[in-house]
């Protein structure tokens, strides 16, 4: 469930609170714990001139450049995640063993072009 | 939906949703090892995701597996036998290419703290390897896999076949036997410590897919 902005939120490529609770997808009766966890998203734009603080790849500025030339042949860079964490999820198998198993690339921490 | 939702529960590594029909209690080790990971602050960066370090073992998988196996009948030729249970542990969820870093086979009793038996009286447990299909019979001649006397008996006793079971197999069947051994005496009331016996369950850590191709981005 992601908030609805209370601000204008910022037009650039960063990470968006996005909180995943297990019983909105129907996994609550196998997941034993967490509930849900903060998953976050990345959403905004890679504009030209690609501010430095927006972690992009050098290939990312050349393309905002091509982009602004040419808007309709080339795309902007997308906003993706760059790093990202585990968690760890406690749950019933299919054999109904309870579990513990660590996930990687589970949360978005940062973003980037 | 139900199609991304396959796809990404193959992921999660399973193979369709688990619905449990009787979901056996939380074991409380696994309980603990799941707090003490959520108050770690994020995001963890020092933390070797490929390490149980609760247990200090390689691995990313901790599953506690529920005994599905029957006590039998006693006769045991020499000594007092007090138990003798067949142990049934279904491994077949194991994936293919799982590593198995601990096993770790744990009775559960009742309660704590005997009445320490008289000296030179001992409870003495094997555990034999059988045939999942087969007799709970161990082999003629065949040694245990695990030999060994206590005198007092605690709420848990924990057994690490870590080496034993290095090649689990898809089930695994143990023959468990609990006798009392020393002078006749009171050898009932020695076994009447192991009449609390209440279950068992198998602790097993493995070093799954993620781990051992490395990061590989999905």
């Amino acid at each position: 469930s992601a908030p609805s902005p209370s601000v204008t939120p910022s037009p650039l490529c960063k990470p968006r609170r996005l909180y995943i609770s297990f019983s909105d997808v129907g996994w609550e009766n196998w997941i034993i714990a967490p509930q849900g966890y903060l998953a976050n998203y990345c959403g905004g734009e890679c504009p030209f001139p690609l501010a430095a603080e927006l972690n992009s790849t050098n290939h990312a500025v050349l393309q905002t450049m091509v982009h602004s030339l040419d808007p309709r042949g080339t795309p902007q860079p997308c906003c993706v995640p760059v790093r990202l964490s585990p968690i760890s999820i406690l749950y019933y198998d299919n054999s109904d063993n309870v579990v513990l198993r660590h996930y990687e690339d589970m949360v978005v921490d940062e973003c980037g072009c | 939906l139900s199609r991304q939702e396959s796809s990404l529960l193959q992921s999660l590594g399973l193979s369709a949703k688990p619905s449990p029909k009787n979901p056996a209690p939380v074991p409380p080790v696994l309980r603990r090892m799941f707090q003490r990971r959520e108050a770690l602050p994020r995001p963890h960066k020092d933390r070797d995701p490929c390490r149980v370090e609760e247990l200090s073992v390689p691995g990313d998988i901790v599953r506690v597996f529920a005994d599905q196996g029957r006590f039998l009948p006693e006769g045991q030729p020499q000594g007092q036998l007090c138990l003798r249970r067949l142990l049934f542990f279904n491994l077949s969820v194991l994936e293919e290419g799982e590593r198995l870093t601990m096993a770790r086979l744990e009775l559960q009793f009742q309660h704590n703290s005997y009445p320490a038996p008289s000296p030179g009286q001992v409870l003495e447990l094997r555990l034999y390897r059988v045939s999942p299909r087969g007799l709970p019979q161990p082999r003629p001649g065949r040694r245990p896999l695990l030999e060994r006397s206590f005198v007092r008996l605690h709420k848990s006793l924990p057994l690490d076949l870590s080496a034993a079971l290095k090649t689990p197999g898809r089930n695994l069947a143990l023959l468990l036997e609990i006798s009392a051994s020393g002078r006749t005496g009171s050898l009932r009331s020695l076994c009447a410590s192991s009449d609390s016996f209440v279950a068992t369950s198998l602790l097993v850590v493995t070093l799954g897919r993620q781990c051992r191709a490395g990061r590989s981005r999905r």
